[in-house]
């Protein structure tokens, strides 16, 4: 049974991108075959795995549009049990050309349907917005891990992302459930990212992961040798905080 | 005549909002009459300057849909020389709303009209995105200032920032032009911070501001209490720096 996992949250720069790579390298370190999937049309996730525009010839705005099969678009990498479907900028369009087209957040959901079963985990990497792609996600997911950065703005939009989520779960994905909450870029020296832990625990109480993941230097170098933080430099604190966070995420699905 | 400056990048987090209030705040302080307004649906400028979602009746969703006159929801704020039009997460829904309405991009720059004159300078802080809501606010800009994050992800979205600027440039705003390039969150004890730099000024040269924003704790705590950092902590290197970047527009404006 492949575990469909949305990271999301329309706030920008909180990580979402970071959490996705990592955590699905982790997963695959874990030996957990995972399908890490970029829809964001900025395209981190695709460079930051390596990946340069140029090698990109299909990707999943062919998928999202309808002209090819999920399975066509696939990339391995350098980790045995991490595949990737790339995006790209073709996606900015997307967003106007799907307003018209029929069952338009269900997109995803129906390509992910001839997979069902070849990996364990699929992690999707969604952009900093509530529209068409991100509900494509939360269509097709079965559940949605929301990083939040330790910074003051970070708690603002959360009532609206919530209410995004309720509408998912009623219109589109009945079965859609919050799979976590990620501290990210925790600074322990500054009362503000204490601050930011506590209202998050008050808010999500159980649904914040023990794992915080620390602001850590090696976590903003790695995309740029287009690498994983655990092919990067896996002594760091980045690496292990994001193998830790994979852990306690099968720990969770063991519990259930 | 009013200066009319959009703060944009679709790359999120790199520091659009804490711009535009630190900039729009320096400008008052130098006692020019200035006008922040928010087009985010997040509404992350309208907290940070101190407005509480409850406060605000009308904003500028009301207006870009057609019901308020601009004058309507302006906002008076502490500081003498500065006022507001907040934004709210009604605006979330305005952009599928505008879709079917015609001169869907210029709904801002006709409301500006209005006021042409009022102001010395209006800044407009963007969502992390390049739909409707952001093409509105670049084609009611005479100019944009790209904030620019010291990582690596940082340059990757630019190019596709670039033909944006360009297609509005050729169908809506033939007189637009890019106010600057702003680095933003620079640690000098990261080589990274350096080498983004170094390639932002390699690709936009003389565009790039002399002024480099560091990253600096009292910005970020500066939201939670509502101020702008000029008020927040005038002595603090974010005070001194959005002052510094107000004076180099102000004579980058008196060369031209
Ligand atoms: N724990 C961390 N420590 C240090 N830097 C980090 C950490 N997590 C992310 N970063 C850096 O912060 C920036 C923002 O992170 P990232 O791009 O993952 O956020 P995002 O939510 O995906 O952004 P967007 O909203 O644009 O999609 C990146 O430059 C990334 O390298
Ligand atoms: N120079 C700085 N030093 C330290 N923190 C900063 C600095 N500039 C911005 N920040 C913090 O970084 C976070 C991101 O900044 P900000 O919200 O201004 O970015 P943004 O581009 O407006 O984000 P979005 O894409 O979501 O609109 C905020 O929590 C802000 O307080
Ligand atoms: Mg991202
Ligand atoms: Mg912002």
């Amino acid at each position: 049974m492949t575990r469909v996992i949305a990271i999301a949250n329309q706030k920008g720069g909180v990580g979402k991108t970071t959490t996705a790579i990592n955590l699905a390298a982790s997963l695959a370190v874990a030996e957990l075959k995972t399908l890490l999937v970029d829809i964001d049309p900025q395209a981190n996730c695709t460079s930051g795995m390596g990946v340069a525009r140029q090698q990109v010839e299909r990707d999943i705005y062919d998928v999202v549009i309808g002209e090819q099969e999920l399975e066509q678009v696939i990339l391995s990498t350098e980790l045995e049990y991490l595949d990737l479907v790339p995006s790209s900028t073709d996606l900015f369009g997307a967003e106007v050309e799907l307003v018209g087209m029929e069952s338009r957040e269900e997109r995803l959901r129906r390509a992910f349907s001839r997979i069902n079963g070849t990996y364990s985990h699929v992690i999707i990497d969604c952009p900093p917005s509530l529209g068409i792609l991100t509900l494509n996600a939360l269509t097709a997911a079965d559940s949605v891990l929301i990083p939040i950065q330790c910074e003051y703005y970070a708690l603002e939009g959360l009532s609206q992302l919530m209410n995004t989520i309720r509408l998912v779960t009623k219109r589109l994905n009945p079965d859609l459930v919050i799979e976590g909450i990620l501290m990210t870029m925790f600074d322990s020296r500054l009362n503000l990212s204490h601050q930011v832990v506590e209202e998050a625990r008050n808010y999500f109480s159980d649904k914040v992961y023990q794992t915080i993941i620390p602001r850590n230097v090696r976590l903003s170098e790695a995309p740029s040798f287009g690498k994983p933080i655990v092919l990067y430099d896996a002594l760091s604190t980045g690496a292990k905080t994001y193998l830790q966070l994979a852990r306690e995420l099968i720990e969770n699905e063991q519990k259930k």
